[in-house]
């Protein structure tokens, strides 16, 4: 039972490291778009002024 | 949950095509 | 031993039960932000036509 339990506990490790890597990405991901979309809205308030 | 095995993994392909888009090569 | 690593599965299976989530709304998230941008791309472009 322990042996059959293992694969399961070192799959599920793995998962867990992949889910932690790719919410990584989507924080980054997510602080570059609203990064760029804030620029857009700098602009596009200047552009406005002017 | 239903964010099954393969939805979850295919996020990233969602991301480098977000970030292509918004104008940020490098991936 | 076995009773021992069990916790440890079942904490395993809620953090990724959790980092799925998370995943998720990151995700959701991150579709309603590029659907702002893209209208708003749309607005600028119509705009620069006008």
């Amino acid at each position: 039972r322990i042996n059959q339990q293992n694969p399961s506990i070192r799959e599920i490790r793995q998962e867990n490291r992949e889910l932690k890597a790719s919410l990584e990405d989507h924080q980054r991901a997510l602080e570059l778009i609203m990064h760029k979309y804030r620029e857009h809205m700098h602009h596009k308030i200047l552009n406005s002024k002017v | 949950s239903s964010v099954s095995n393969t939805t979850w993994r295919q996020g990233r392909q969602m991301l480098r095509q977000y970030l292509q888009e918004i104008g940020y090569t490098d991936t």
